[in-house]
């Protein structure tokens, strides 16, 4: 669950 | 994670663009590709069967799973790019 946290956000890209 | 049953979407090349907005891959907070947008006048919304929140786990029967984000969008752009089909396969799950 920790490790879960410290992930970063994704970006995002249009397709 | 619950991953509802999957279902097989294809999606005609019936515009100039796909028209989603992916989010997400391998060592993000969202492991999974989910679609983040659907632009309208894109194959998607024009074939109206993807959803936002839906996530991408196979596109024409490659799996996403495990592929970062940069890696799963190029996987995305060349199915949507190649000549060879005139749609694309997505198996799509919603998540609970």
């Amino acid at each position: 669950r920790e490790k879960r946290l410290t992930l970063p956000p994704s970006e995002i890209t249009l397709l | 994670m619950g991953v509802m049953e999957p279902t097989l979407v294809r999606v005609p090349k019936c515009a100039s663009t796909l028209g989603i907005a992916v989010e997400g891959g391998a060592n993000t907070r969202q492991p999974l590709p989910r679609i983040a947008t659907i632009q309208k006048g894109g194959c998607a919304h024009i074939s109206g069967q993807l959803r936002v929140g839906q996530v991408i786990l196979e596109v024409n029967g490659v799996s996403l799973k495990g592929m970062e984000h940069r890696d799963a969008t190029r996987v995305i752009a060349e199915a949507f790019k190649t000549k060879d089909k005139d749609y694309v396969d997505f198996l799509i799950a919603e998540i609970n």
